[in-house]
């Protein structure tokens, strides 16, 4: 494959040489007719004047373009865009002319991205949350038997207090 | 029917139609120069000749014609050196540009996207009632080592008096309490006897 | 219409780049 800028010189070159061709010194001396009769030389050197300043004006112009544009980099660049891309078969995307919906491929990944994210924080808390729900049952269980032996220390401890009290009442008789 | 070539405005900034345009008109300037100049020197030419039969009317009619001829030339020339341009120089092919990279990876249609928002949109709620739940979760177990650190005082406070049982040479408190029992049932009896016996 | 159409190509170039850094702020942000 040509490099873009070389066939941008070549298009111009050949531009070029078709104009002169076309503008050639017969077609010159058949319009300047008279001038050429009464001084030949000085027409050879007019003509000859007129195609060099025309061909180097328009080259200047040319290079001043890409000077300007940064031509020569930017076609560089879209060379190796297109070399790196050269396998593509189908139709390449283009804009689809709605904003919303082209921007949606560009925001896309970065979603998917918080989407995982988030998912593996709503997992990591649901894990955590597990583990803490069954501290909580294992705790609650705890308190039940703390309860119940509480329950028993008072129950002893009041039927202690039953026989303390009719045994006072027997001491008293 | 214009191709506006927005693809490759996007990628030059400028339009290729317009850069033809600049170049074409930078081109044509130069023509119209070249031909001005030409004709200024012939005439400067025969101001030097006398009695010069040629006249500047003539001369510029000359111009005229040749640059005519040079425009029609240049016209045709033109209009095809910019198809080539525009068809091999100004055009992105069939590629995308390094920014639209994502479209080809992720081509996401509107529904799939709206799916995705509302994905994001359920996950932050659940995750922010998972949190929630922890906090609720954490109040309990909070509450759990207060209550159970109450409920151990409690014991602490039924095996103290335990001790107060021991320390005092009894294992069980309750059994001492029976035996006091019946020690002092003994005592009666015996107080009991003697007083039978001293009558 | 040319300066239209450089205009909107502009905005395709450029937009999108910038919408993707407020929208990444804005998902930090979130996550914070």
């Amino acid at each position: 494959t040509v490099s873009r800028v070389k066939l941008l010189d070549t298009i111009v070159d050949t531009f070029l040489q078709k104009l002169v061709a076309a503008g050639s010194y017969q077609r010159f001396t058949d319009c300047y007719k008279h001038f050429y009769r009464l001084q030949p030389e000085m027409t050879q050197r007019i003509y000859d004047k007129f195609i060099t300043q025309l061909q180097t004006s328009i080259r200047e112009e040319v290079s001043e373009i890409k000077e300007e544009g940064n031509l020569e980099a930017v076609l560089n660049a879209l060379d190796k865009i297109v070399e790196e891309g050269k396998a593509q078969k189908e139709p390449a995307w283009r804009p689809s002319g709605i904003p919303e919906m082209d921007l949606h491929s560009t925001i896309a990944p970065y979603f998917l991205q918080q989407r995982d994210t988030l998912q593996r924080c709503v997992q990591k808390q649901e894990a955590e949350n597990r583990q803490l729900a069954d501290a909580i049952l294992a705790g609650r269980k705890q308190v039940e038997e703390l309860q119940l032996q509480i329950q028993a220390r008072q129950e002893a401890w009041q039927a202690l207090h039953r026989e303390q009290r009719e045994l006072l009442a027997v001491l008293r008789e | 029917s214009v191709d506006p070539m927005t693809y490759e405005a996007q990628f030059f900034g400028f339009t290729p139609q317009m850069c033809m345009l600049r170049i074409c008109i930078a081109f044509q300037d130069y023509l119209f120069e070249v031909m001005q100049a030409v004709e200024w020197v012939i005439l400067k030419n025969l101001d030097g000749i006398p009695d010069c039969e040629i006249s500047p009317v003539q001369i510029h009619r000359c111009t005229e014609k040749f640059l005519s001829f040079m425009k029609g030339c240049f016209d045709n020339l033109f209009g095809k050196m910019e198809q080539l341009f525009l068809q091999l120089i100004l055009c992105i092919p069939n590629i995308l540009l390094p920014e639209d990279k994502y479209k080809e990876i992720h081509p996401y249609s509107e529904e799939e996207f709206q799916h995705l928002q509302k994905e994001i949109d359920q996950l932050q709620e659940k995750y922010k009632t998972e949190l929630y739940t922890k906090q609720t979760l954490l109040a309990e177990l909070e509450e759990q080592k207060i209550v159970q650190a109450k409920l151990k005082q409690t014991l602490a406070l039924f095996a103290e008096l335990q001790n107060v049982g021991r320390d005092h040479g009894t294992s069980d408190f309750r059994e001492s309490l029976v035996s006091l029992v019946q020690n002092s049932r003994k005592l009666y009896n015996i107080t009991d006897d003697v007083e039978k016996e001293s009558k | 219409f040319d300066e239209i159409i450089v205009d909107i190509a502009t905005k395709r170039k450029q937009y999108p780049r910038k919408i993707l850094e407020c929208v990444i702020k804005t998902i930090k942000a979130k996550q914070e």
